[in-house]
């Protein structure tokens, strides 16, 4: 967070902009349902924050290693959620678990988390000097409630969170008076229904929207294949994960004098001119050798000893690195250059081991060097930080992609975060934190920023509803990186990124300050979707808590008031309808500007919206229809409403399909 | 088959304001379904009463099934996991 709110224009330093005219976001509580927190990190600090709100009615739970008093006027909530856990892991040793019986966080994530979205301004932070900056959450001054329901478990190295227990943090941080709930946690695909309490989230998420609370969730880790986001349901505001305009360039320094710019966290000394060897049959060898980064171990030690090794990979996960530079470290070797393609997921190999990753076309030319050089030698120099242009933003290779597997007419994800390499607090039990603060990627580290953002938002607009947050930060969006560049997105190949990689774009919170219009919705609305989904009227009765009869015939999922259309299997032509609330000047005139899709023709009615203190909602006619004769894959464009300050702008998405339900391998 | 496992009831929305209440009706429901209060009061594991109505409680698969059957449960569950993002 060392560079997030600078990037997204946040800047603590400009008296003027959203984080200093709400005072960073005083009085409102933003629960974390996470593992923990480490309550002594400077992040939580309570100095200039005022005091408690009112409408707070949570408490702070002492357990193991965590007394009341480790709350204050910043960190005013701690509960810890084990019973469900315990219940079935009746082996489970509670004494012996390195993990806390208490808010207390053992693994680092929820603090990590908690300091992203409202932690206190930390002045001089860095990693080893790396990403120096001051660090801080979206809300520097919004209160923060954290609710433990993730507990570490040494058998799997990793951690847990049962439903049982996720789903009684929810019931405790609706009663305890949150505004905002930031779950970075998720279930894989395939998806379930959003009324089957298998998807514990969306159940207890629908009761917390129903009650005004906002509800931000990661998108999940499972990129770049598509249809792999998770926490799909309409009243969830589901988050994707970009890189931030920073780079850890680390040079690469061959003996014929080209410099290669890879990137690493790497902190130690320069590694000065050594042997470079990429392991290979020389020709005339009874050993077995291999330049495979995973098969390392299998190559003579005599082969790395007192050298850096070059290896290939297709994986892009982290641990195929630190284990690769821990098999060359055993053999003697002196550092590793992986070359791979972008995973986005960095870290600092241990022990300040060099090891520098680059892509196969610039592995490709080391490894010509290497190969027709008589005594190939390479230099690494430490890392520098690189800061804005020309770094581009790129939607993260883990990010998981739309479109929504259980409906696909609802856009998830619906915007996008900084996620990848971000700084901030954590448990000094985390493997290579660096007093107290630790570099992490994933949408977990992207959703808290959304949530830091609405926590702003909120105490400007203290009315609005879930939806109406949502529709601002969607419409207001950038689409292209905050210097107007485009944002790529990594796939198998890279591609310009679209509504499927990063829904509405990545926020902008100044613009969603005041994004003019909104696509607002209701609990009557979330009844439309569920009716439209094909839920029974007796399970959406009770879910809702009230008697619930279906239209018939059954209402449109195209209908559903979201910002964004998503048309999946457009055959001819299709009518949909949106409604507009106008939150800005109260007579005011929009025009529609369309941007269709290739080969798609879009037509709206009316044209043109006009607003007075009579008229604050208006509902318009948008009829799609296309000219493709094939079935055609999803094609995008945008529809915009303009008064010429505002530019309220939603993704249209549109496929055709001629054969309906047609899954297409020919 | 008769090794108890949690399991989530999921009752809707909760049916009365005051959380005492909605836990106590918790506390019938389970205890009419394993009869007695005191096992009821060992099986409980969560009793969701504040934005929701609902229990986590150590079920076998039968009293799992036969609680299902009930007209005010909207579902029952084994509890499953998440993992973090």
């Amino acid at each position: 967070t060392t560079r997030t709110w600078d990037y997204l224009g946040l800047s603590a330093d400009n008296s003027k902009n959203l984080l200093n005219d709400k005072n960073m976001g005083d009085q409102t509580i933003i629960g974390v349902i996470d593992t923990g927190v480490w309550p002594e990190s400077e992040s939580f600090n309570d100095n200039g924050v005022g005091p408690i709100p009112s409408h707070w009615k949570g408490g702070c739970e002492p357990g193991e290693n965590f007394i009341s008093t480790n709350c204050n006027r910043k960190l005013i909530g701690a509960k810890y959620f084990i019973n469900g856990f315990l219940a079935e892991n009746q082996g489970f040793n509670t004494t012996e678990s390195p993990d806390y019986i208490s808010a207390r966080d053992f693994d680092g994530h929820g603090t990590h988390v908690a300091s992203t979205v409202g932690g206190s301004l930390v002045p001089n932070v860095s990693y080893k000097g790396l990403a120096k900056g001051t660090l801080r959450g979206g809300a520097p001054r919004a209160r923060i409630a954290m609710y433990k329901a993730c507990w570490y478990l040494n058998e799997l190295d990793g951690v847990t969170c049962s439903f049982s227990d996720i789903m009684k943090a929810i019931d405790e941080a609706i009663h305890d008076g949150v505004d905002v709930l930031s779950l970075s946690l998720g279930g894989r695909i395939p998806l379930n229904s959003e009324t089957d309490l298998r998807d514990g989230i969306a159940t207890g998420a629908f009761h917390a929207v129903s009650k005004g609370i906002v509800v931000v969730c990661a998108g999940g880790n499972a990129g770049p294949a598509s249809q792999t986001v998770v926490n799909t349901a309409p009243w969830i505001v589901t988050v994707a994960a970009t890189t931030l305009d920073r780079s850890f360039a680390t040079p690469i320094i061959l003996g014929n004098n080209q410099v290669i710019l890879g990137q690493a966290m790497y902190t130690g000394p320069e590694l000065g001119f050594t042997s470079l060897v990429y392991p290979e049959d020389p020709g005339n060898s009874y050993d077995t050798f291999s330049g495979v980064c995973e098969s390392l171990n299998l190559n003579p030690n005599h082969t790395m000893a007192g050298k850096v090794v070059l290896c290939f990979t297709t994986a892009r996960d982290y641990a195929v690195v630190s284990r690769a530079a821990s098999l060359v470290k055993a053999a003697g070797g002196l550092g590793l250059i992986i070359a791979r393609n972008p995973g986005y997921n960095l870290a600092p190999c241990s022990d300040d081991f060099p090891c520098v990753a680059i892509d196969y076309e610039l592995g490709t030319d080391i490894l010509f060097y290497i190969r027709y050089t008589g005594s190939p030698v390479v230099k690494i120099q430490p890392s520098r930080t690189l800061v804005g242009e020309p770094v581009g933003t790129k939607v993260a290779t883990f990010s998981s992609r739309g479109p929504n597997s259980i409906s696909p007419a609802i856009l998830k994800p619906d915007i996008t975060a900084p996620g990848v390499s971000i700084l901030a607090a954590t448990s000094p039990n985390k493997n290579l934190n660096a007093g107290g603060f630790v570099m992490l990627s994933g949408t977990s580290m992207a959703a808290p920023v959304i949530s830091g953002v609405i926590a702003l938002l909120k105490s400007l607009h203290p009315d609005w509803s879930p939806a109406a947050f949502r529709s601002a930060i969607v419409t207001t969006a950038w689409r292209t990186d905050p210097f107007g560049e485009q944002i790529f997105a990594e796939g198998s190949s890279q591609k310009v990124a679209d509504p499927f990689d990063y829904g509405g774009g990545l926020v902008n919170p100044e613009k969603a300050a005041e994004p003019g219009l909104i696509y607002d919705m209701g609990p009557q609305d979330y009844i439309l979707y569920l009716c439209s989904a094909g839920y029974n009227e007796s399970s959406i009765s009770l879910l809702v808590g009230k008697v619930t009869v279906c239209s018939n015939p059954k209402p449109s999922v195209l209908d559903i008031n979201l910002p964004s259309i998503t048309i999946p299997n457009l055959k001819d032509e299709v009518t949909l309808t949106r409604t507009v609330t106008n939150v800005g000047p109260v007579n005011s005139v929009y025009k529609v500007v369309v941007e269709p899709p290739l080969g798609v023709r879009v037509a709206v009615t009316p044209a043109t919206l006009v607003f007075n203190s009579k008229t604050k909602s208006v509902s318009f006619r948008v009829r799609v229809s296309t000219k493709h004769k094939i079935n055609t894959g999803y094609l995008f464009g945008s529809l915009t409403w303009t008064d010429s300050v505002h530019n309220v702008v939603i993704p249209v998405s549109v496929r055709t399909q001629i054969l309906q339900n047609y899954y297409d391998e020919n | 088959s008769a090794k108890s496992k949690v399991h989530i009831v999921y009752l809707g929305e909760k049916q009365h304001d005051d959380p005492e209440f909605v836990t106590e009706s918790h506390h019938q429901m389970l205890s009419s379904l394993l009869g007695s209060k005191d096992d009821a009061h060992k099986s409980m594991v969560y009793s969701y009463r504040h934005g929701f109505s609902g229990f986590a409680a150590k079920l076998t698969k039968s009293q799992a099934k036969k609680i299902a059957d009930s007209p005010e449960v909207i579902h029952v569950i084994p509890d499953g996991y998440y993992e973090l993002a």
